[in-house]
This record gives C-alpha cells, structure tokens and sequence, in this order.
C-alpha cells in the first residue's frame, strides 16, 4: 500500500514543471524514507535527482518498496487539474472515497541508478536562483555554451556567439548580506568549466521551488545544479561539460 | 568545443 498526501498540488506541480523538460518517463521509487527518482536525459549527458522527504508530505504511508513509471506529460496534464492550494493523494492501491479521482496509467521502464558521490567539490558557490535564471537565459540569447569559472574573487559567466561576447561577473557578498542576495563561495582551487546553456536553461526551470541554488563543480565531473526545497528536501540536476579540442 | 561525454562514464552503476 502506498498512499501519499499532499495539501498544496502547487509544490508538486511545481517540481514536475522543473523536470519534464528533461525527462519524459521516470521511475518515483518510494520507500518510508521517501520517495526518489533519477532520471537520465536522452542524449544522456544531464541528469537529474530527486528526493522528495515523508515528513514533507500530510500524509505518508509506504509499506512495501515501490516503483511507479510515470509519463510526466501525463503526470502534469493531471495535476493541471489541481489548484495550487488543493489537496492531490497519490495511491498504488485500492483508493478511498475522495471528492474527486483521477486514474493515471503506470509504465514500466527499466532504469539503471547511478551511483553519484556527494562530496568532493573544488568549488561550490551559492547563488539566488533568481539571478542564476537570469544570466542563463540571458547568455543563451547570445551563445550556444557557457564558460562558469569560479575563484575566490567570485563566480565569472562567459560566453561567445556570432554577435559577440558576454562577460558576468558576480562577486561574492559580505556574510552580512540578506539570504536573499547572497553569493557565497567555497574553493579549494578555481574551476572553470563550459556547458550547453540549453540544459542550464532547463535546469532553471526549478527556480521558483529555491531561494537559492547551488552549484557544485570539479574537473572532469559533472557539474551540480542543486535546489533545496523547503519543506521536500531537494532535486539535484548534473550536466556533463565540454570538452576543449 | 566538440565532445561532451556521456554521463555513465562518471558515474557507476549500483
């Protein structure tokens, strides 16, 4: 039996406008300590992570592991259903009686999880995702890649297209500056690494579930893309950089 | 700015 409840559908909708971009049908692997999913894009070089924590939930109970395949086009078109603020029960068992019930087909997909190490980052910085949303969508007006060299100094934003270049600079703040507007960096040696701006795009689309982002990066790994949530825990994506010939 | 690795190649399998 697994029953999930959740009084505002907003959150949910919310994440699954952040990831369908990315992914089209994904594996929710619940168990009592939440329900997961990882999902791989086609070309499979962006990944994303998600975990969603039982005590983020009204209501959970999840007896037995499970692994529910959902097309996420379908998943939204449901929840579209949903105002923000209403209430949206997920169960892979007999339903109870309810003011209204939506069926929604499960799929089988075989997935493979990879196994992602946390630590170990050269360089982490801290940003509002706000502005992280701004300059990615910015710079892909301009270029096709971004190059995101972190130093001590700041986070530096870099890319070239036909009509030229772009240059963004974003200092770290003062400990003293609002959450809000703060950039905070740890390093342990500057990074630079160039990415497609079309997945960072994308990644952004999670920006209204975070005050702030966080981006993880070393050489010769994926970059992270993390938003923590308030209440659900967090949903992580990873891109692969370019490689320079 | 060519090759972009695939993501399996980082990353194991569990």
């Amino acid at each position: 039996m697994l029953e999930l409840r959740l009084t505002r559908a907003g959150l949910l909708k919310k994440v699954l406008e952040s990831i369908r971009d990315l992914v089209t049908d994904a594996n929710f692997d619940c168990a009592a300590t939440g329900c997961s999913l990882q999902a791989m894009d086609s070309s499979r070089v962006a990944m994303l992570s998600l975990l969603l924590r039982p005590d983020g939930f009204e209501h959970y109970r999840c007896d037995r592991n499970i692994s529910m395949g959902m097309n996420l086009a379908n998943m939204a078109r449901m929840l579209r259903c949903a105002s923000d603020d209403d209430t949206v029960t997920i169960n892979a068992d007999d339903a109870q009686d309810k003011i209204s019930d939506y069926e929604m087909k499960l799929m089988h997909i075989t997935s493979e999880n990879l196994e992602i190490p946390e630590a170990g980052y050269e360089a982490i910085v801290k940003m509002p995702a706000s502005l992280f949303a701004r300059i990615c969508k910015d710079l892909g007006t301009i270029g096709d890649t971004v190059m995101i060299s972190v130093t001590k100094e700041g986070i530096q934003f870099f890319t070239r297209g036909d009509i030229r270049t772009a240059n963004i600079f974003c200092r770290k703040t003062t400990p003293v500056a609002k959450e809000k507007e703060a950039i905070s960096i740890e390093m342990e040696k500057p990074v630079s690494l160039t990415l497609a701006l079309r997945y960072l795009i994308s990644f952004t689309k999670a920006t209204p579930l975070a005050k702030q982002v966080t981006i993880s990066m070393s050489y010769g790994r994926p970059i992270v893309v993390e938003y923590k949530m308030e209440i659900m825990d967090h949903i992580r994506f990873y891109l692969v950089p370019k490689v320079e010939e | 700015l060519k090759s972009q690795a695939r993501m399996v190649r980082f990353f194991r399998f569990s």
